[in-house]
């Protein structure tokens, strides 16, 4: 994240971080019931097996286990079939681990929006991860608050890319605060009326966040997955 | 490479060199997936390229390959845009799986003629192509790319004007003349642009959109009439045709295992009916051998949760309008080899003795909800 701050333990419980052996870290994810998480399908490339993957979650410090930290390797991995890598489109994957988590303060999983519930433009929603800071790679959970950009505002800060409905804006012209490399597949959470949190986005493109060109981050719009997702879980759990 | 296996590498990358991590050198031709260099004579490059790129993902949102594009609009080097793809995705040699840079003269003609472009608007030549570092052609044991003199000039992510230049594909038939003989607003029907339109909102979408099983057009027209099933068959999501018998019956029938989506639902009234839909009809269920369990797994199948209360109501009376069809519990459904409710339910001939339905009370998970901050005495 850029321009975030330092997150305070156990205040983001759903988010999680992919890993690989040997690099550790890879991307982030979020954790939406007992044995489901959602990341982008672009963290997947080149390493679509099962087997090489776990979820760590409950953990503030990258370098430092926590005492509540749960570990879960993954069962299975489904990719959208529409993901397109050219244009990062459907940039969405549902993954399944291999037992359910247990429930505490430090881990537990956000609400998935209803079909349709979008946020509006100029509302303000947080991003979380372990990405980069624009100087280095932090060891603590980092999160920033980001502005929600209309579509067709978004559209004109990438003249080269189409920005599509299963695509989602936030952040600033400047980009002062954004997501960066490593970022991906996190949250972009906006509480509701109720106190809840509900998952909006996935971290999944932008421009290089580092570089002199700026604009918003450009996240999977989760609304718009929202019953692929259900079907998915469902038809897993029985298996159909 | 990928992996600490300690694989041999590929010939061209080392002989047989353990592969280390952290040897970003050791690079392998891959296909070129940069949708603006998709045209190119060559179809496959090795990275990094020569503006420091260390994969296509990496090269496709960086500043220059925004830059390239927008600077190609001035029409100011026939061959800008091939320049710039031989170093945002360089050739990549099959047999030595080396990348093959730019001749030098094409690197210094880009630069000549496209930098004072760029002075203009305040911009720099980008950092990191001095043109000292490619090969002049017919150098001695090196080889160069050239553009071939009818190389297509813009990419694929371009609209080429009939003047010849290149304008961006996002700016063809968009109300706005931006080619300088405005041949960009002619012929802008779908079909003139080889998509196809949807009927409603008249959006161009690709034609392998059209019965994919996802609905692209507003009014799900390009879904519609892609097959043609018999009255005994139903449609399936992704258009397979599967016998009504076979509808919900807690396996899977269609491939895409539409068949057995949104089989189970309460209603709206209150209490909430568990309402099943089965071979192609929908169904209340007899409370008769109905239990705690089955409550729960109908909860959960319909993503509300593992917490469940019963509540049992009575069947519509005989005669009445709207009366509905039940099912009942299968006698031996704890040993039924499917784990959806509406496997574990069949038609049978007899009535339902209790004479009641069943309702249910759906708890859902908690979610998004944040443990409070801890408060400390100061």
């Amino acid at each position: 994240i850029l321009g975030g701050r330092t997150s305070r333990p156990g205040r983001w419980p759903w988010q999680c971080s992919l890993q690989s052996d040997p690099s550790g870290h890879i991307c982030g994810c979020v954790l939406i019931g007992r044995k489901w998480a959602l990341t982008v399908a672009h963290c997947f490339e080149g390493r679509e097996s099962a087997d090489v993957w776990k979820v760590v979650m409950g953990i503030n410090n990258l370098d430092h286990p926590s005492p509540f930290m749960q570990t879960r390797y993954v069962k299975s991995i489904i990719v959208h079939s529409r993901y397109n890598r050219a244009v990062v489109d459907y940039d969405i994957s549902v993954i399944e681990l291999d037992s359910e988590i247990e429930v505490t303060s430090y881990v537990r999983p956000v609400c998935l929006p209803d079909r349709g519930q979008v946020p509006k433009p100029d509302t303000y929603c947080y991003i979380t991860g372990w990405g980069h800071m624009g100087n280095r790679m932090p060891f603590k959970l980092q999160e920033g608050e980001v502005r929600i950009i209309s579509l067709s505002q978004c559209q004109s800060y990438f003249d080269m890319k189409t920005i599509t409905s299963r695509m989602l804006c936030a952040g600033y012209e400047a980009g002062t605060i954004d997501s960066c490399m490593g970022d991906s597949g996190g949250p972009l959470v906006c509480r509701e009326g109720d106190g809840r949190w509900s998952l909006y986005g996935l971290t999944s493109w932008g421009s290089v966040c580092f570089s002199k060109v700026l604009g918003p981050g450009v996240y999977a719009n989760v609304t718009h997955f929202t019953e692929w997702i259900e079907r998915q879980i469902y038809l897993r759990t029985f298996n159909l | 490479c990928i992996s600490t296996s300690h694989q041999p590498c590929s010939p061209g990358c080392y002989g047989n060199a353990s592969c280390d991590p952290r040897n970003v050198n050791c690079s392998r031709c891959e296909p070129i997936s940069l949708e603006l260099c998709m045209n190119l004579p060559y179809n496959s490059t090795s990275f990094p390229n020569y503006l420091g790129h260390h994969s296509q993902k990496e090269s496709s949102v960086s500043w220059e390959s925004s830059l390239f594009p927008a600077l190609v609009q001035t029409n100011c080097y026939k061959y800008l845009m091939f320049f710039a793809c031989t170093i945002l995705v360089p050739k990549c040699d099959p047999v030595t799986q080396q990348k093959v840079p730019p001749c030098r003269s094409l690197c210094r003609s880009s630069k000549e003629r496209c930098e004072s472009v760029l002075g203009i608007v305040g911009l720099q030549w980008p950092e990191d192509t001095d043109c000292a570092q490619f090969p002049e052609e017919g150098q001695a044991n090196t080889t160069c790319l050239l553009p071939d003199p009818d190389v297509d000039e813009c990419s694929p992510s371009h609209f080429k004007c009939r003047s010849g230049r290149c304008v961006l594909a996002s700016k063809r038939c968009n109300g706005h003349m931006d080619c300088d003989d405005d041949s960009d607003e002619e012929h802008c029907g779908c079909k003139e642009r080889g998509l196809w339109e949807c009927p409603g909102n008249k959006a161009c979408i690709k034609h392998s959109m059209i019965c994919d099983g996802f609905p692209d057009c507003s009014q799900l027209e390009d879904e519609k009439n892609c097959s043609v099933c018999n009255d005994n068959e139903l449609e399936c999501n992704n258009h397979e045709c599967v016998h009504r018998t076979l509808w919900c019956d807690g396996r899977k029938h269609c491939s895409d295992s539409s068949d057995e989506w949104n089989c189970v639902s309460l209603s709206n009234s209150t209490p909430s009916v568990l309402m099943v839909y089965k071979t192609a009809s929908e169904y209340q269920v007899c409370a008769d051998e109905w239990n705690s369990q089955l409550s729960g797994l109908a909860c959960r199948q319909m993503g509300l949760g593992v917490s469940a209360a019963t509540v049992e109501t009575v069947l519509d009376e005989p005669g009445q309008p709207g009366r509905r069809r039940w099912l009942h519990v299968h006698p031996d459904w704890s040993q039924r080899n499917s784990s959806a409710l509406q496997g574990l339910l069949e038609k049978r001939g007899h009535s339902c003795h209790s004479r009641k339905k069943v309702a249910l009370r759906c708890t859902k998970d908690e979610c998004g909800r944040r443990p409070a901050a801890r408060m400390v005495k100061r």
